[in-house]
């Protein structure tokens, strides 16, 4: 891990620092790769974390920091990496997952967002795109993909925390993401995408409470990693589709990742609900991302046995 | 975000609802959960980023139509303090 403090809340410019690091420090495993470019003109990178092999192999999907202020989820996804990387010789489940699966991790999806966060206002949620003439700024990434855009869940006002952009895929960071993820769907069993709080495992659909056809397999994998986690953590996770257990909302990435065809897609609100809400304190990430890691490992250990 | 706070209501009526919409939008407040008025419900949990000015008349106009509250961060710098990292935050 190079040092790299995994305890804290880390601004973008060592977040940057941290993947090239850790790429150098890990080439037999970890690439570092151009996914697209922010409206502020920023990179947008993922790491691909690939055991090299002959045999083809199905990928993982994971997205962290769609929304700015929810610091704990880039948090989560930089754990996840150092412990996929940490582990995976010594561990014979992230060992197995590695022959069979590839890890594609974005660490922070809202770059610009994030940054503003950090630098002006930390409770910002949305991009940081201008409308109306630069009289309100930001776009809500996650009510901003192509699925059902703009029916439910959104405001078509721009100063609003839920604006869904002026169409679907309107925005850079949204564009990137879906062309990338449709580049490789067939490919792509599961995506994970990673929010800040409510202690949820999130199935698709959040525009319509029909539930899609997998229902029943979705549900059953995600009720089994919240067990596992009240198992040995005690916490209560709940488990349903967004609509039914959160609120309707439409133009997500979780549901259009499931309508293009990538069937185990899941939303993922964090450890707190509602102490500490968008604000959960550096001390708190350590115990959330441990009992997060053991839910998606639990997840990505049905993919990789199926 | 000196001494705003976040509330946690439960409204038990559909009139209890309405005010709280009506809340808001007159207050512009920062809903947390959920995260439109339309989305608040009789039974349900609502989080709600209440600014410092506003605190004192917000918790009035609950009082006032009977709708109990429970404050979940009292002051929400402090929170934001706690989550910087060490040398930032004494730096700021």
């Amino acid at each position: 891990s190079g040092g790299y403090v995994y305890t804290e809340y880390h601004p973008m410019e060592e977040i940057y620092q941290w993947m090239t690091q850790i790429q150098k420090n890990n080439s037999e495993l970890v690439t570092q790769h151009i996914l697209g470019k922010t409206f502020e003109n920023r990179t947008m990178y993922y790491l691909q974390i690939s055991q090299p092999s002959n045999k083809t192999k199905k990928i993982i999907w994971m997205d962290c920091g769609i929304h700015a202020r929810e610091w704990i989820s880039p948090a989560f996804c930089q754990w996840f990496v150092k412990e996929i990387l940490q582990n995976y010789k010594t561990d014979p489940k992230i060992s197995r997952f590695l022959q069979n699966l590839d890890f594609y991790v974005l660490p922070v999806l809202n770059i610009d967002g994030y940054i503003y966060s950090w630098e002006e206002d930390r409770l910002w949620r949305k991009s940081r795109s201008p409308y109306e003439n630069g009289t309100c700024y930001g776009t809500d990434l996650n009510r901003n993909f192509n699925s059902s855009w703009g029916s439910v869940g959104v405001s078509f006002n721009c100063s609003s925390d839920v604006f869904c952009g002026s169409g679907p895929e309107s925005e850079p960071e949204t564009r990137a993401v879906a062309q990338f993820i449709k580049s490789k769907k067939s490919d792509i069993l599961c995506y994970l995408t990673i929010h800040s709080y409510g202690q949820l495992i999130l199935t698709p659909y959040g525009s319509t409470t029909k539930p899609p056809s997998n229902n029943e397999e979705l549900m059953q994998v995600a009720k089994e990693a919240a067990a596992a986690l009240k198992g040995k953590y005690g916490t209560s996770y709940r488990v349903g589709s967004t609509a039914s257990i959160l609120y309707s909302n439409s133009g997500s990435s979780r549901d259009w990742a499931h309508t293009i065809g990538i069937p185990l897609s899941y939303t993922f609100e964090l450890r707190d609900t509602g102490t500490h809400g968008f604000v959960l304190p550096a001390d708190q990430i350590q115990p959330t991302c441990e009992e997060t890691m053991l839910a998606v490992t639990m997840i990505i250990d049905y993919v990789d046995k199926k | 975000y000196d001494r705003d706070q976040v509330l946690n209501i439960v409204p038990e009526t559909i009139q209890q609802v309405q005010h709280l919409q009506l809340l808001c939008s007159t207050f512009m407040l920062d809903l947390w959960k959920p995260l439109l008025p339309e989305d608040i419900k009789a039974g349900e949990d609502l989080h709600i980023r209440v600014p410092a000015p506003l605190v004192q008349e917000m918790k009035d106009s609950l009082a006032q139509h009977m709708i109990s509250y429970r404050v979940l961060i009292p002051d929400v710098q402090k929170l934001v303090d706690q989550s910087m990292p060490r040398e930032r935050s004494s730096h700021r």
